[in-house]
């Protein structure tokens, strides 16, 4: 089974049409493993991406070394799933 | 909780629960509800559409389908619990069973089974297909980047490996192809939702071009109309508009191709949540989800059942 522990969900608060650029380039780095759940397509929208653990830093970097702001919305996803996974066995078990 | 009666709706189940279910559904409500097998996918499970209907032939319809993306598990709920309260209310809600007079329902509770299996055993994060292609190790297409509208236009990945790959070609996707024939051999469709989940939208053709199509002006009101009626139950605020001017462009997208096929109600939820869970929305938020869901699918069925065309 995949985990996804320390992956987090960051929130992407694009406020002009470089930052947009810099951040599709993003998208087209396999090599980063990032999930989009909201592309980056207008300053007026949020972009919302998962980042493996592994590619935390690099991104994170990547964001604050270009001043583009963001937000830590899911701390870790594994946690998460380990709480839905919980809720799952305690409802099979009633 | 495999019985209609006992079934608990506040819980996310997998593919063979579900399916058992719909069977008891049926079995309560005979009359009413019959299962249909429309295909099966491309791991060989079998797609099952439920059928509401009281009698007639062939009468005008209207398509709802959700989990076409497999990791977004409060669509597949949601449509547990509609599929329920269609069955329930129908000769109680007044509305509902005038609706049930005149036209049929259909609504596929799991538009990507192999998809949502693989979330239960290997990968909750997975969104696309499972088909394998030749040249690459990875594996799944992006169902709703598959139809035959725009296809391989903006907004969509020819990258294999990537999480909204389009795919070989138009309909490559069993699943797609699936609902493709049926949609189009029934040929009385005059509404078509698709169900999906994250950040709260409701949206109308076109994905795949930032033109307004020559309904968009009664498509957005009947839209805002139905956001309103699901707003009064929590006070969710839900963003209404072009699939392309809300949220992106994105080509190869179902209801585009329903749209361009003449279906004029052609719409996509995307229903909560905000971010705070992604795609891990808490079970005890599926009941609320799906009944707010509701108010808005009632609105635009009866939109749909009161203008002919």
């Amino acid at each position: 089974r995949q985990l996804f522990v320390g992956d987090q969900v960051l929130r992407v608060a694009v406020e002009t049409e470089e930052q947009l650029r810099l951040l599709a380039s993003l998208e087209e780095d396999e090599i980063l493993q990032l999930d989009f759940w909201l592309h980056p397509v207008s300053s007026d929208l949020p972009v919302d991406i998962r980042v493996p653990f592994a590619s935390l830093q690099t991104v994170k970097v990547f964001l604050e070394s270009n001043d583009i702001p963001y937000t830590v919305m899911i701390k870790d996803v594994q946690d998460l799933l380990d709480e839905e996974e919980a809720e799952m066995e305690a409802d099979s078990v009633r | 909780e495999r019985g209609s009666k006992s079934f608990n709706f506040a819980a996310y189940h997998t593919l063979e629960t579900i399916y058992q279910w719909m069977d008891s559904l049926v079995a309560d409500h005979p009359s009413l509800v019959t299962k249909l097998q429309i295909g099966s996918s491309y791991e060989n499970r079998p797609m099952y559409v439920l059928k509401f209907s009281t009698g007639g032939d062939n009468r005008p319809a209207i398509w709802i389908d959700a989990g076409i993306h497999a990791r977004e598990w409060v669509s597949q709920a949601t449509g547990v619990w509609t599929a329920n309260k269609i069955a329930t209310d129908y000769g109680r809600d007044t509305s509902l069973t005038s609706l049930l007079n005149k036209m049929d329902v259909f609504l596929m509770i799991v538009t990507n089974p192999d998809g949502y299996v693989f979330t239960h055993t290997s990968n909750r994060m997975w969104r696309k297909t499972r088909s394998r292609l030749p040249g690459t190790t990875c594996r799944g297409v992006d169902p709703n980047r598959n139809w035959d509208a725009g296809f391989g236009g903006p907004g969509a990945s020819r990258n294999p490996c990537s999480d909204s790959y389009h795919g070989p070609s138009p309909h490559s996707e069993v699943e797609v192809d699936n609902v493709v024939n049926f949609v189009q051999s029934h040929g009385n469709f005059k509404s078509f939702i698709s169900i999906h989940a994250y950040s709260q939208l409701l949206m109308y053709p076109y994905g795949y071009s930032c033109n307004d199509v020559p309904d968009a002006p009664e498509l957005d009101s009947v839209g805002r109309s139905a956001v309103k009626a699901l707003s009064t139950l929590f006070g969710t605020s839900y963003k209404v508009g072009s699939i392309c001017k809300i949220i992106y462009q994105a080509s190869g997208g179902s209801i585009d191709w329903s749209y361009n096929l003449g279906i004029k109600y052609s719409f996509a939820f995307e229903l909560r949540d905000t971010g705070r869970y992604g795609f891990l929305l808490p079970a005890n938020q599926i009941v609320p989800t799906a009944s707010e869901t509701w108010l808005a699918l009632k609105n635009i069925m009866e939109y749909v059942r009161d203008h002919p065309y």
